[in-house]
């Protein structure tokens, strides 16, 4: 699964997410990619986010848009709601994957409880971040 | 406003033990390849929606990740395709999934966004909205890789020894990132 989520000079946020689903999967099975609020979910009041992970945990637990709401109403840092949705909600019920986050003042936060994530930022203020494993 | 974009190409059991330095320096590449793609139109002066669409369309066409080109295969051996978009300044949205014959998943998102009166479309209906919209269109086979057809084999081998779908297996407390990830 890839994503991204951009903040424009005129400080409106945009979030998109693309996939080719998971291995073998029949029936027609979809994963949380296309659902809004679980894959994808943009607020200029909150935050954007793109996800991706084990798509039946980010669908019931609604992740990309419990993280904006988290921002909008109990006034966390993106940081601090993308950590406790990912590691306190999703990780203690099986949940595996990860989110990137940005506001729309360009900070930005990419957790992830996965030994890995493919990772990326550019901001005018930050410049050029490239990551992949823990610990980057 | 501190302009800018933030990316990913999925997560999973990715370590240094199982990456080779030409394949992370690959990674890498393509990651920074898609920045540099979303982030000269947001330094012109462009929109957030235009730099997410080139960032995402950079990784759509980049074998290495699971999306578009290099996208996984399904049990019956093809690709199916799903993928959405949200605007935060206007809360619209638009999303498509299962679609099978769309080069570019996200831009039909897009389009959905843009050009209906819904939210998702699906399936045949979605590729039939993108054909009226004149977004390209591809075989299936466009999509297959050699890397994720071997990783289809290796699923389904796990599939025969344990006699379950990967459904069942997605839905498990077992369940590996590593089968659905890659």
């Amino acid at each position: 699964t890839v994503g991204a989520v951009a903040v424009d000079q005129r400080g409106n946020i945009v979030a998109g997410t693309s996939t080719g689903g998971m291995t073998a999967k029949r029936y027609n099975r979809i994963g949380d990619a296309p659902i809004i609020g679980a894959g994808t979910w943009a607020d200029n009041a909150s935050c954007g986010v793109s996800a991706t992970g084990h798509g039946e945990y980010f669908i019931r637990y609604n992740v990309s848009a419990q993280v904006c709401s988290r921002v909008k109403y109990l006034g966390e840092s993106i940081e601090e709601a993308g950590a406790h949705v990912i590691h306190n909600v999703l990780l203690p019920v099986g949940g595996t994957g990860g989110v990137i986050i940005m506001d729309a003042q360009g900070n930005f936060s990419m957790p992830f409880n996965t030994e890995g994530m493919y990772r990326g930022a550019r901001t005018q203020r930050e410049g050029t971040v490239i990551g992949i494993y823990q610990q980057e | 406003v501190n302009f800018g974009l933030v990316i990913h190409g999925g997560a999973g059991t990715i370590t240094r033990e199982n990456m080779t330095p030409e394949r992370e320096e690959a990674f890498k590449a393509a990651l920074n390849a898609a920045l540099d793609a979303g982030y000269a139109i947001l330094e012109a002066g462009g929109e957030s929606m235009d730099a997410v669409i080139a960032a995402i369309q950079v990784m759509e066409e980049e074998p290495l990740f699971n999306a578009g080109r290099g996208s996984v295969y399904t049990f019956d051996g093809g690709h199916e395709l799903d993928a959405s978009i949200m605007h935060g300044g206007l809360l619209d949205a638009g999303a498509v999934a299962g679609v099978r014959t769309v080069k570019s998943p996200i831009q039909l998102a897009r389009e959905v966004m843009e050009n209906s009166r819904h939210v998702m479309l699906s399936a045949e209906g979605a590729a039939e909205f993108a054909e009226e919209r004149g977004l390209e269109l591809v075989e299936n086979s466009y999509f297959n890789t050699e890397h994720r057809y071997e990783q289809l084999q290796r699923a389904l081998e796990l599939l025969r020894e344990e006699d379950r779908t990967g459904d069942q297996i997605a839905q498990s407390g077992t369940w590996d990132p590593a089968f659905n990830m890659g």
